[in-house]
């Protein structure tokens, strides 16, 4: 109870930070390997030479290698130690946001560790949420996982060019989703060959200021 | 505390109820799609002509897709409802037990929910247990994962026909898990053309009896 309620005062106060940083958050949430890091390497290309200040907080289980891609790509990237969990901590969010200068940070990443689950089951502190899901999990994941998929306001699929190599037809994944969540909006991509990338960029909201 | 010892005495009580009844079981951990229904599907079709009776208990956080599935190829199949939850309860799995005919039973596989977590942290009742991980799923996830991999003697590699397609290499995932886990078993398959199944039934120690 008492636990519960110090998670709840600690994502609120990420809030806070995050409102009076003006740092815009967006969380990634998927299953391992779903392709969380590629959609955030994909949208740092288009991002980065618009003047937008990308950052990004990563959880995982053991080692940095999705921050090491991301430093790859120029960008500050802090690692969280999941501890094995399904889920990642406030309290860590929080320490992590300490450590950037978010005064100097448009857009924030966090990359959540790879479980599937919805985004009311773990508030990290007010961000856009989106979960995203890959083709080759098969053209079921929404079906069999209704309440996840009505939290969730945004769903990216990705690896649509594999669709046919499983046997996977997206349309049943969109009415799925379209059913459960009416309001929803769902992104289809391939970021090995960078299509969608652009719808996503306008789901999330993202626009280019600099016109050179 | 009290919790946890009651969770122990039902997996131990599990464990006794499967010795007694004679009854092989092999427990199928692994993420979300990563293929451990078509391995059963693959396991049943070579194992039933061989007058092995297989049954199985599948958790899911929603509905009886899998159960459906496992019943069109003429085994009971009984399903567990996991609560959004990322393991399966010992609970659970006893009542499960104790509504199948185990007197008449040879084979029982126990498809967990779809998260990717140790054998150690949730034991259910003295099974056999193996990791399922998707080629697609990068070749990442034996070394992001190290503590789950050095629990797991037996770990099954699906999807390898799409290896090329998501650019990775199985040689790194091999090497991986043998650099910490020497003496644990890994099989290469490809369900949708049934190949390494055979090696799969050897890692398993499922035989044929019948040679007809
Ligand atoms: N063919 C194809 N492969 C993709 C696509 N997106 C990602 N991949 C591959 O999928 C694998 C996993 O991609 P990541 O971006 O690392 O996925 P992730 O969700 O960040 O993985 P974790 O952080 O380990 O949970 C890699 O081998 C990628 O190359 C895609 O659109 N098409
Ligand atoms: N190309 C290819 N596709 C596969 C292979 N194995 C499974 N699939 C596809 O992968 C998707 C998921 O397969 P499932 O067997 O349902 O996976 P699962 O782990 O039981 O899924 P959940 O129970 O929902 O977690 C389906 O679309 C399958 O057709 C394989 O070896 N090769
Ligand atoms: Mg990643
Ligand atoms: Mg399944």
């Amino acid at each position: 109870e008492d636990l519960l309620e110090r998670q709840i005062l600690r994502a609120e106060e990420n809030y806070r930070l995050l409102k009076e940083q003006k740092v815009r958050a967006i969380s990634l949430i998927g299953s391992i390997g779903s392709g969380k890091t590629s959609l955030i390497e994909q949208i740092i290309d288009r991002a980065a030479p618009c003047g937008i200040v990308v950052a990004t907080i990563v959880g995982a289980a053991h080692g940095e290698d999705d921050v090491q891609r991301f430093r790859a790509r120029g960008i500050l990237s802090v690692g969280i130690d999941s501890h094995g969990a399904c889920h990642l901590e406030p309290k860590a969010i929080n320490d992590a946001l300490h450590s950037l200068p978010l005064a100097e940070i448009d857009l924030l990443f966090i990359e959540n560790v790879g479980c599937l689950r919805g985004p009311a089951d773990y508030p990290l502190g007010g961000e856009t949420e989106a979960v995203v899901i890959a083709v080759t999990e098969g053209d079921a994941v929404v079906h069999k996982n209704p309440k996840i998929f009505s939290q969730t306001d945004l769903v990216v699929i990705t690896k649509v060019d594999l669709a046919a190599a499983v046997g996977v037809k997206t349309e049943r994944i969109v009415n799925d989703y379209s059913q459960i969540n009416p309001h929803g909006k769902i992104v289809l991509t391939d970021t090995r060959r960078r299509r969608g990338i652009d719808d996503l960029l306008r789901a999330l909201e993202i626009e280019c200021a600099n016109t050179q």
